[in-house]
């Protein structure tokens, strides 16, 4: 298995806030959890209606979650396990090794 | 052997540096190869000088790819970019021009020691991996370390952090040696080229600033032509404009550094997509990607040949 499995249920979110409140509220969240900034590349760069996806550890996806939904910021689950879409993005590769 | 290698699979950096090897071997007449430096981990950062041997003073295209470990789509271009010329040198009598009139300089993984770690440790890495005497953490972001307005806004003086601009300038021996050359070149460099990915722009100075550049006209007209020729491809449309409006604002990042080097002409290329796999492009996706890139850089090189 590709990166020895490390990525198995992390999932990419797509979150986008839709005013300043919303805006303050997220940064403070991805501040205090740990996440991979795919787009923009820091908090620091979150600004309103503009997208940011993120790379979020398995253990804390639900988390997340819970808070998009109790600061009511719309988001969307660009990647559901990113595992997988490793495995796919280079699958020729494991099969060329074989071969 | 070069006549089977896949350009539309992803190569690690050993399989990249093999061909590298190859396509000197291969084409003496066209390619040459050398080492700007060596990175922070010790291995050699290979260039390759693509164009027909003639008079010294020839003008020159820099194009650099993978400042960014986990932008993979972006040494997959430049080795597109290199067999696409060399492939087309003898039937396309444009490309053939431009390799008569310019050379091309093509550094295919900029960032090395973060290639070789997002193939065999973690797949999203971004910075270099030099180590910091005060932090754990590793890395400095190599688009934040450039001489210029460094390690001001949107860029970050904690090492741990994603956009980390380093202990000082140029402290990145990757950056470092890629500055040395273009200095020592300057007067020959009229453009230059840096692939990143994702989000299908094409980007110009200022990152750091928003103001216009003084030959603002003559580089967005070349961004517009770059861009309508991409769009000819396929379809796709990618947006363009100065880094600081089209993106956000950065400090230190190598277009603002070659611009200010005296590069008139200095573009940053963030290739697909926009988001929908990001950094996990699929390898089905390589070849339609760079064969509307390839239409974008040409019409770059191509304008350079004419006065704006």
């Amino acid at each position: 298995s590709l990166y020895s499995n490390r990525y198995t249920g992390d999932q990419v979110f797509r979150i986008t806030p839709g005013n300043d409140e919303e805006v303050h509220a997220l940064r403070k969240m991805l501040t205090r959890m740990k996440v991979d900034f795919w787009q923009p590349n820091s908090v620091s760069l979150i600004c309103q209606n503009a997208t940011v996806d993120v790379h979020v550890k398995r253990n804390d996806t639900r988390g997340l979650r819970a808070h998009l939904k109790q600061e009511n910021i719309h988001y969307g689950v660009l990647i559901s396990n990113l595992q997988k879409e490793i495995e796919k993005q280079t699958g020729s590769h494991s099969s060329r090794k074989r071969r | 052997s070069e006549s089977q290698y896949d350009y539309e699979v992803y190569h690690s950096l050993e399989e990249i540096q093999s061909w590298m090897f190859e396509m000197n071997r291969t084409h003496p007449y066209l390619v040459d190869m050398f080492s700007v430096g060596k990175s922070y981990e010790g291995r050699p950062l290979y260039v390759l000088q693509l164009g027909k041997r003639s008079r010294p003073q020839k003008k020159a295209v820099w194009i650099d790819c993978g400042v960014h470990a986990r932008e993979w789509i972006g040494p997959a271009f430049c080795q597109w970019f290199v067999k696409e010329a060399i492939n087309s040198y003898l039937y396309d009598s444009a490309m053939r021009r431009l390799l008569n009139q310019l050379n091309f300089y093509i550094m295919p993984v900029f960032n090395v020691d973060g290639y070789h770690f997002s193939w065999t440790t973690d797949r999203f890495w971004r910075k270099t991996r030099s180590k910091n005497h005060k932090f754990h953490c590793r890395g400095v972001d190599a688009n934040r370390n450039w001489k210029v307005k460094w390690c001001e806004e949107g860029a970050s003086s904690h090492p741990c952090d994603d956009t980390y601009c380093g202990p000082y300038p140029e402290s990145e021996p990757e950056v470092k040696a890629v500055a040395k050359f273009l200095r020592k070149h300057k007067k020959r460099v009229k453009a230059y080229i840096s692939i990143h990915a994702y989000a299908q722009m094409l980007l110009y100075p200022y990152s750091y600033k928003y103001a216009t550049i003084p030959n603002f006209n003559c580089v967005e007209s070349a961004a517009h032509n770059a861009v309508t020729a991409l769009y000819s491809a396929y379809g796709v449309k990618y947006r363009y404009g100065p880094a600081s409006t089209t993106l956000y604002v950065s400090s230190g990042s190598s277009i603002d550094w070659a611009y200010r080097n005296g590069i008139r002409y200095a573009f940053a290329f963030e290739l697909r997509d926009t988001g929908h796999f990001g950094f996990l492009l699929p390898e089905s996706l390589i070849s339609p990607t760079c064969t509307e890139t390839m239409r974008a850089v040409k019409a770059i090189a191509t304008g350079l040949l004419k006065k704006c």
